[in-house]
């Protein structure tokens, strides 16, 4: 039996609502489900196998596709020069210095030399929740006083690391809004002075359709090379991740899974589509 | 005051000079697909796409009211009775307790809150009951200590329901007391039970879920745990001053039976204005 346009509206239409219940942004559902209906129309479908089990089957296809960017960071770190300078970046409470504490144990766990740069000099008690991870993980944190130059800060930790010659600097930065031109501002200044080995944007897996636009805003005004979603363990549906990553085209190196130090699970696609489309 | 696309849509409108099907039919689409980007709820959307829709063909349009007047006196309608009006805010003696999920804005908008309530004459403290995250209890004072607010914390106390009970012995005198909480989710089995036992050791005059901005789909499932553990009185959406919608407030509306109290519009003290309906409707429809 051919699919044709009557046969596969509905199904694309469900299939749609159920992307977007599953947090996909609307403009990215909306262009799967036209991409869908152009491979599938005309297709010769078995008898026996629905129309929706087809649309899975392609739909997995382009999930495949969509996640064709991928970084190994435990190969980067390997292969990079030291010290290496990974600054993060993202919109407030995104979860961002609680996976810097995340990255340096698993930098730790892999032999690695890890220091943290605290970039945060704006936010209340943002400091000592800094130091507060370094002391429990015995790494050093290198900061300067409340309302210091972060690109200073960030400066002075990676001629720290070279001099101590440790591996990996860990630069945190303050939540802003991508609206904020002066923080904006800002973060460009950070990048421009201390040219980061990776400049990783974190946001969290449980945002809708505002992840694409800020993801889109940094990528455009700083830069971005990575991703990482946090927050997945709030019964995130994915499809943040699918968005994020359709229109940035850029990897994603982890997941948050929680709060604990363990809570870091490295980007797999099989992971991804056992997670999110079970 | 309306959106651009909603603009747009009633330009349609317009143009067609009478409530015909199509056009309603490509009008709605166009709300639809807006309050979608702004993380309404999907099954929420549909709801409302159908109502809009019935009554803007079944309705006769009041006397004098065009085609187009009509289509968008019901859209607005249907958006005013959803998200419905902002909360009273007494100014009288009370006990909050301030909830959400991580990293949705509690502490910050704790100390914005006590500073609302100090302003207008109501002597005020703030109580840290987050005994988990790293430099919780540093956060809260210095932002207390910043703005001359009373704080009360135990940065070593392992038990945050034996500090909320030490916190209301220690600050009876003053008027308003805020309590601001370590930030969990609904999957978080045992965080949920410590907050019903935080609950239940204050008897909070009024629950606020500290709501963000851009929460996706997720906004209902999480609003309705948080309800159904200590019930929600009042809603407060966090970082409008991004681009976020807040659409998924109207789920913890709907789900809650709470108002929207606050909006929080950026990381200063006074980035803390009373809800507006209107304004609120008009971003929604970007
Ligand atoms: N459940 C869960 N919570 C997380 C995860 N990652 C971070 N958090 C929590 O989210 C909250 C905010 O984390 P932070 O690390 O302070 O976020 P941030 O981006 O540095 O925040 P700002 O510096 O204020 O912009 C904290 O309560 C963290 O414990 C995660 O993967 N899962
Ligand atoms: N731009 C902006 N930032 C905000 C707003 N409200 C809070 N923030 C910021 O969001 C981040 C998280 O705020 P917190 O007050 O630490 O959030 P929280 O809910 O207490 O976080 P947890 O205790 O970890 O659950 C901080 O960087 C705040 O400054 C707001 O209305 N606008
Ligand atoms: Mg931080
Ligand atoms: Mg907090």
């Amino acid at each position: 039996i051919s699919l044709d346009d009557s046969s596969l509206r509905d199904t694309l239409w469900e299939f749609q609502i159920e992307l977007m219940e599953c947090d996909v942004a609307l403009p990215v559902a909306e262009r799967i489900s036209e991409v869908l209906r152009e491979r599938l129309i005309g297709k010769k479908r078995k008898i026996g196998t629905s129309v929706e089990e087809i649309v899975r089957e392609a739909f997995r296809e382009i999930v495949d596709e969509i996640f064709i960017h991928s970084l190994d960071f435990d190969e980067f770190i390997e292969k990079t020069e030291k010290p290496i300078l990974l600054v993060f970046i993202g919109v407030n409470g995104t979860g961002k210095t609680t996976t810097i504490a995340k990255i340096a144990k698993r930098l730790l766990d892999n032999d690695y030399t890890p220091i943290l740069a605290s970039g945060d000099t704006f936010r209340a008690g943002a400091e000592e929740q800094l130091r507060e991870h370094a002391e429990r993980l015995g790494i050093r944190v290198i900061a300067h006083r409340y309302g210091a130059d972060p690109a200073a800060v960030i400066y002075d930790a990676v001629a720290h690391a070279r001099a101590r010659k440790a591996d990996v600097v860990l630069a945190d930065t303050s939540g802003r809004m991508h609206t904020n031109v002066n923080l904006m501002d800002q973060l460009r200044k950070i990048c421009r002075v201390n040219t980061p080995d990776l400049v990783i944007f974190v946001d969290e897996a449980i945002a809708g359709n505002d992840a694409v636009e800020r993801a889109m805003r940094f990528e455009r005004e700083v830069g971005i090379d990575a991703h990482i979603l946090t927050k997945v363990d709030a019964d995130a549906k994915g499809g943040t991740a699918l968005s994020v990553v359709y229109e940035t085209k850029k990897p994603i190196a982890f997941f948050g899974t929680g709060q604990r130090y363990e809570d870091l699970k490295k980007f797999s696609k099989d992971w991804f589509l056992k997670q999110f489309l079970g | 005051k309306l959106g651009k696309s909603l603009r747009e849509a009633i330009r349609k409108l317009a143009r067609s000079g009478r409530v015909d099907e199509a056009v309603v039919n490509e009008v709605v689409r166009d709300i639809q697909r807006a309050l979608l980007q702004s993380d309404v709820n999907v099954k929420q959307v549909m709801e409302l796409s159908k109502r809009i829709k019935e009554r803007a063909l079944k309705e006769e349009p009041l006397k004098g009211m065009t085609a187009r007047e009509h289509v968008l006196r019901v859209i607005y309608q249907e958006l005013v009775n959803l998200i419905g009006k902002p909360a009273q805010i007494e100014l009288k003696p009370q006990k909050i307790l301030m909830v959400g999920l991580q990293g949705s804005g509690k502490t910050t908008t704790t100390a914005k809150l006590a500073r609302y309530f100090q302003k207008r004459g109501l002597r005020t403290a703030v109580i840290c009951a987050d005994n988990f995250r790293p430099g919780a209890y540093e956060q809260l004072k210095q932002l207390a200590e910043t703005h001359g607010i009373p704080f009360y914390g135990e940065k070593n106390e392992k038990n945050a329901v034996k500090i909320v009970k030490n916190a209301l012995e220690n600050m009876k005198e003053y008027e308003v007391k805020i309590i601001d909480t370590a930030g969990r989710h609904a999957l978080e089995e045992e965080l949920i039970e410590e907050l019903k036992n935080i609950n239940k050791v204050v008897n909070p005059d009024h629950k606020f879920l500290v709501l963000d901005a851009a929460i996706g789909q997720l906004a209902k499932e999480q609003a309705e745990a948080f309800h159904k553990a200590v019930g929600i009185t009042g809603i407060i959406v966090t970082k409008l001053d991004g681009t976020a919608k807040g659409g998924g407030a109207l789920s913890a509306i709907s789900v809650t039976g709470a108002p929207v109290a606050f909006v929080g519009t950026g990381e200063r003290i006074d980035d803390l204005e009373r809800f507006d309906p209107d304004s609120f409707i008009s971003r929604l429809l970007g």
